[in-house]
C-alpha cells in the first residue's frame, strides 16, 4: 500500500485540472508530499552547485489540497550568487525532457520548480516571487521549493521550504509564525518586502518499498558517515559568514540604539519594542550559531573518547 | 579468522595519536569555546 | 588517371590478400587524391585516406598512418558516412596508442566502446569489438602517467559496470583503489600488451615497468609515513637508487607529496589532508572493519 501513492491516475488528474479548485481559494494547497528520491536528487543537485544557485523542476501530481512531488530533474541553468534565471535554453530543455519522459511511460506532469539559496535560508526573494506568480498564472498547479545546501550540512537535516504565492494585491490573513530562521543582513531587505506575498506549505516525505530496502542497505554507510564526519570541519566558511553577518547586525542595532539614546523619554513604546525585538533576533541568531558549534564540538569530543582514548 | 580480524581491529585503536592532531583538536575546541563565550 | 587508379586498387587488393599491408598502402598512396584532372568527391577521398591508414596500422606503422589520418581529419567532420567515421575514429585511437599518448588514446577507445548502434549501414558492430575497445581503453589508462587526469578516467572506467566482466578488471580495480600490484599480477597483465606497449624507454625500462613502479610508489605513499630506499626498492622490485630517482622525479613533478633524506636514505611521505580529516578517514576504516567483523559473525551464525 505504501507504493499506491506512486500510481498516477490520468483521468482523476485531468478532472482535477479541469475543476481548478485552487482558483477560488488562494490558500487552497496546504500540504506537500515529497518522495525520498526527489528529495535526494534535489539536495545532491543543490550541494553540487556549491555557493552558486542551481535550479530544477519537479514532477508529480496533486491529491486534494496536497501537491505530491515524485521526481525532480536539474535544468541546464547558469546560476550566480544572487539569482537564477531559466534562460531560453532551459525552456527548450524543459519541453524536451517532459515530452521524452511521457514517451518513456512517465505520465507525471511538472508540478513545480526548485532552486537553492546556499547559506541564506529557505524563503522567496523578489525575483523568486515574480517567477512563481508567473508560473501560477500559466502552469497551475505549480509549487516553489527552496533548498539551502549549506545549512543542510551544518544543521544535519535538510533545510527546505515549499511555497506558493498569493495573487497580486491579495491581503493574507495574519500568518502563524513559521519556524524562525536567520536572514542575512544583505538579504533582509528583499526578504522583508516580499514575505507577505507567499505562504509556506507543510512538507512531509514518503518512500516506496524499494526505497526502504535500498536505504536499509545504505544504513551501514549512514552510521559510519555519522561517526566519521564533522560539521565543524566542512562548515568553517559558512559559520564565519554567519558570525560576520551577526556582527554587522549588532553594529546596526547599536547605531540605532545610540540614535535613540534620548529616545526612552520621547520614543513611542512601539519603537522601543521594535529595538528589543531586533536585539532579541540577534541574540537568537547568535544562540543558534553557538548551539550548532557546540553540537559539532560534542560530536568531536565523543569521537575522541570513542576512538582515541583507548590505550593499548 | 574472526579473532584475527578482531585483533587487527583492536590494533587500529587509538585511530590517531600524532602531536599535530592534538594541536588541531585543541585549537578547534578552543575556537568553539570562544564562539560560545562571545555568544554569551 | 582513371586507369592508373583502377590498376593501383587492383594491385593493392592483391597485396592485401597476401597480407603485405604496407605494400598495399604504398600502392594506394600513389593515387593522386588532389588531382584537378577529374572530379573526386570528399567521401571517396576520405575512404581512401582511411583505407591507407588502416593498412599501415596493420604493420603498426603509426608514422605513415598518421599522415593520412591527418588528411582525413579535414574531411571527416563533413562526412555523413557513419562507417567511415567509425573507422577514422578507430585509426586515430590506434595511432595515439602507438605514439604512446595513452591517455588520449584511452578516451577515444572508451568513446568507441560506447557506440549504441549494433548495425551501421551494412556493417555489423559486434559486442566482441566493443569489448576490445573497452579493454584497450583500460590498458591505455593503466599505462598512462599517474596524475589527476588519469585518476578521472580510471574512475569512469571503474564505475562502468561493463568493465567488471573484462579479464583485465582485477588490475583495473587495484590500480583505481591505489593498491600495490605484485610482480605476478604485473607479469600477467604484460602478457596482454601489444609490442609497442612493451617497448623499452631510454632508461631501459618498459612503459609498463614505469607505469607500475609509479603506481606502486603512489600506493606506498598512501600506506606508509616513511620508508627506507632499501625497503622501497624491495617493495618495487628495483634497485634502491632507481627507486630514489623515480621518487624524486615524481615529487618534483608534484605527482606525489614528500621529502627525501638522502643522508638517512629515507623518503618521508606527506599527506596534505588536514589532520582532523585524516582522523575521520581513520574512523571510517575502523567502522568498516567493525562492520566486516559483524558481517562475518552473522555469516558464521554467531
Amino acid at each position: 500500500s505504501s507504493d499506491s501513492i506512486f500510481y498516477f491516475d490520468d483521468a482523476a488528474q485531468t478532472k482535477f485540472l479541469q475543476d481548478k479548485p485552487w482558483v477560488n481559494d488562494p490558500h487552497y494547497f496546504k500540504r506537500v508530499k515529497i518522495s525520498a528520491l526527489a528529495l535526494l536528487k534535489m539536495v545532491v543537485h543543490a550541494r553540487s552547485g556549491g555557493t552558486i544557485e542551481v535550479m530544477g523542476l519537479m514532477q508529480g501530481k496533486t491529491d486534494g489540497d496536497s501537491i505530491i512531488v515524485m521526481d525532480a530533474f536539474a535544468l541546464p541553468v547558469e546560476g550566480t550568487e544572487t539569482r537564477v534565471n531559466a534562460q531560453a535554453d532551459a525552456y527548450e530543455y524543459m519541453v524536451d525532457y517532459s515530452t521524452i519522459n511521457k514517451q518513456a511511460g512517465r505520465p507525471e506532469n511538472v508540478v513545480g520548480w526548485y532552486h537553492s539559496h546556499p547559506g541564506y535560508g529557505c524563503w522567496l526573494s523578489g525575483i523568486d516571487v515574480s517567477t512563481q506568480m508567473l508560473n501560477q498564472q500559466y502552469q497551475e498547479p505549480f509549487l516553489a521549493v527552496v533548498i539551502d545546501p549549506t545549512r543542510t550540512v551544518s544543521a544535519g537535516k535538510v533545510e527546505i521550504g515549499a511555497f506558493r504565492t498569493y495573487p497580486e494585491g491579495y491581503k493574507p490573513p495574519d500568518e502563524p509564525v513559521s519556524e524562525y530562521q536567520t536572514i542575512p543582513l544583505n538579504k533582509i531587505e528583499d526578504f522583508g518586502v516580499h514575505c507577505k506575498q507567499y505562504y509556506a506549505l507543510d512538507i512531509t516525505y514518503f518512500k516506496s518499498s524499494l526505497d526502504c530496502h535500498l536505504l536499509d542497505l545504505l544504513w551501514n554507510k549512514y552510521w559510519v558517515n555519522t561517526l566519521s564526519s564533522s560539521s565543524l570541519l566542512g562548515n568553517g566558511d559558512y559559520v564565519a559568514g554567519q558570525i560576520s553577518d551577526l556582527a554587522e547586525k549588532l553594529e546596526q542595532a547599536e547605531n540605532q540604539l545610540a540614535h535613540s539614546r534620548f529616545g526612552p523619554l520621547m520614543a513611542p513604546p512601539q519603537r522601543k519594542k521594535e529595538d528589543d525585538s531586533q536585539l532579541a533576533k540577534i541574540t537568537r541568531d547568535s544562540a543558534k550559531i553557538t548551539v550548532e558549534q557546540v553540537h559539532g564540538l560534542m560530536s568531536q569530543v565523543i569521537k575522541d573518547i570513542l576512538f582515541n582514548s583507548v590505550s593499548q | 579468522s574472526l579473532l584475527r580480524q578482531v585483533s587487527s581491529l583492536l590494533r587500529r585503536l587509538p585511530v590517531i595519536e600524532s602531536g599535530k592532531f592534538q594541536d588541531d583538536f585543541l585549537m578547534e575546541y578552543n575556537d568553539t569555546l570562544l564562539i560560545t563565550y562571545l555568544a554569551m | 588517371e582513371e586507369q592508373v587508379l583502377v590498376i593501383r586498387e587492383k594491385l593493392a587488393e592483391l597485396y592485401e590478400s597476401e597480407q603485405q599491408w604496407s605494400k598495399a598502402a604504398q600502392m594506394l598512396s600513389g593515387i593522386d587524391l588532389d588531382s584537378c584532372m577529374r572530379m573526386i568527391d570528399d567521401t571517396f577521398r576520405l575512404s581512401k585516406c582511411v583505407q591507407i591508414a588502416r593498412l599501415y596500422l596493420e604493420d603498426d606503422d603509426a608514422y605513415n598512418a598518421e599522415a593520412f589520418i591527418n588528411k582525413a581529419s579535414f574531411l571527416v567532420s563533413s562526412s555523413q558516412h557513419e562507417v567511415l567515421n567509425l573507422q577514422y575514429k578507430v585509426c586515430y585511437a590506434r595511432i595515439l596508442d602507438l605514439k604512446r599518448k595513452f591517455l588520449e588514446a584511452a578516451l577515444r577507445y572508451y568513446d568507441i566502446s560506447q557506440i549504441e548502434k549494433r548495425q551501421i549501414e551494412d556493417e555489423e558492430i559486434d559486442e566482441e569489438a566493443l569489448e576490445q575497445a573497452l579493454s584497450a581503453a583500460v590498458t591505455c589508462t593503466i599505462l598512462a602517467a599517474a596524475g589527476p587526469q588519469r585518476s578521472r578516467v580510471l574512475a569512469t572506467l571503474y564505475k562502468d559496470e561493463r568493465c567488471s566482466k573484462l579479464k583485465i578488471y582485477p588490475i583495473l580495480q587495484k590500480v583505481y583503489l591505489e593498491r600495490i600490484l605484485r610482480k605476478p599480477e604485473i607479469d600477467a597483465f604484460a602478457e596482454e600488451l601489444k609490442g609497442h606497449q612493451k617497448a623499452l624507454l631510454p632508461d631501459n625500462f618498459t612503459v609498463l615497468d614505469r607505469a607500475m613502479i609509479e603506481h606502486n610508489l603512489l600506493s606506498a605513499s598512501k600506506l606508509y609515513k616513511n620508508i627506507s630506499f632499501h625497503e622501497l626498492g624491495t617493495l618495487l622490485g628495483i634497485p634502491p637508487p632507481k627507486a630514489e630517482k623515480i621518487a624524486s622525479r615524481m615529487i618534483y613533478e608534484d605527482r606525489m607529496k614528500g621529502s627525501i633524506d638522502q643522508v638517512e636514505a629515507i623518503i618521508h611521505f606527506e599527506d596534505d589532508t588536514e589532520e582532523l580529516e585524516q582522523w575521520d578517514q581513520q574512523i571510517v576504516g575502523v567502522c568498516q572493519a567493525l562492520n566486516d567483523i559483524l558481517d562475518s559473525m552473522a555469516k558464521k551464525g554467531f
